[in-house]
């Protein structure tokens, strides 16, 4: 039996819209320690994982371990049907083929209900190495949205690099090229809108802004993102899911052949 | 040009 209560559901429709482009089937992992996601993209270049912590819901009963494939596109159509006021409890039984989305108004003149048939789906859970990066830049959500969907109308690649100057973002294309200086700054007033590097050593990274962008989906959730980088590694793109958890995007570096 | 790598063969050469 599962049975899990988040009062301010308008975190997992917001969770659905950031990742249903990017993903299309999935398994969501239900533990004591929380609900979770891990899956990739379906060209294995992009990969996202998803934490809700078990104690960031206001009620979460999971007697045994469940993983429940659903196909995002229909979990978010069910999803959409929530107010973004609604308390959202997921609901399923051991063995069962479906899962229940109740969806509560904030003063309970209206209940729904949705049930969403779930599927077999085959994934492989990928382990991924604990690392130490080289470079950690936070900044703004929106700021660096807005790096990527300007930096995508000139070019399809960017190279991000991290100096004791500050995080470059750089393209080119048939019609120009473009570079994005962020320095360090510290935001007295807001936290949220600091850009704070920690770096060991410089990293210099291409990538392909068509993920990036997508990636840029999860702004909603949180007010800052996380860029971690290593030479020749993935790159981590985290946002923090209020005091619940965090949702992380991997992306595999281009690399000169 | 850079090629784009599968995101599993960074990690397996960890």
């Amino acid at each position: 039996m599962l049975e899990l209560r988040l009062v301010q559901g308008s975190l997992l429709k917001k969770v659905l819209d950031a990742i249903k482009d990017l993903v299309t089937d999935a398994n969501f992992d239900c533990s004591e320690s929380g609900f979770s996601l891990q899956a990739m993209d379906s060209s294995h270049v992009a990969l996202v994982a998803l934490l809700l912590r078990s104690d960031g819901f206001e009620h979460y009963r999971c007697d045994r371990n469940l993983s429940m494939g659903m196909n995002l596109t229909n979990m978010s159509k069910m999803l959409k049907c929530a107010g973004n006021d609604d308390i959202i409890t997921i609901k399923a039984d051991d063995g069962g083929d479906s899962v229940t989305f109740m969806f509560e108004s904030p003063s309970q003149d209206k209940v729904s209900d949705f049930e969403m048939k779930l599927m077999d789906i085959d994934s492989e859970h990928l382990g991924i190495p604990e690392t130490e990066y080289h470079a950690i830049v936070k900044m703004p959500s929106a700021e660096f949205a807005r790096i990527c969907r300007d930096l995508s109308t000139i070019g399809d690649t960017v190279v991000i690099s991290v100096s004791k100057d500050g995080v470059k973002f750089s393209t080119s294309g048939d019609i120009g090229s473009a570079n994005v200086v962020c320095r360090q700054n510290n935001s007295v007033d807001n936290k949220d809108n600091e850009t704070v590097i920690e770096m060991n050593e410089p990293v210099s990274l291409t990538f392909a802004l068509r993920y990036l962008n997508s990636f840029t989906k999860a702004t909603t959730l949180s007010n800052t993102v996380t860029l971690s980088m290593s030479k020749e590694l993935p790159v981590v793109v985290e946002y923090k899911i209020a005091e619940i958890g965090h949702i992380r995007f991997y992306l595999a570096p281009k690399i000169e052949d | 040009t850079p090629v784009q790598n599968d995101l599993m063969e960074f990690y397996a050469m960890l």
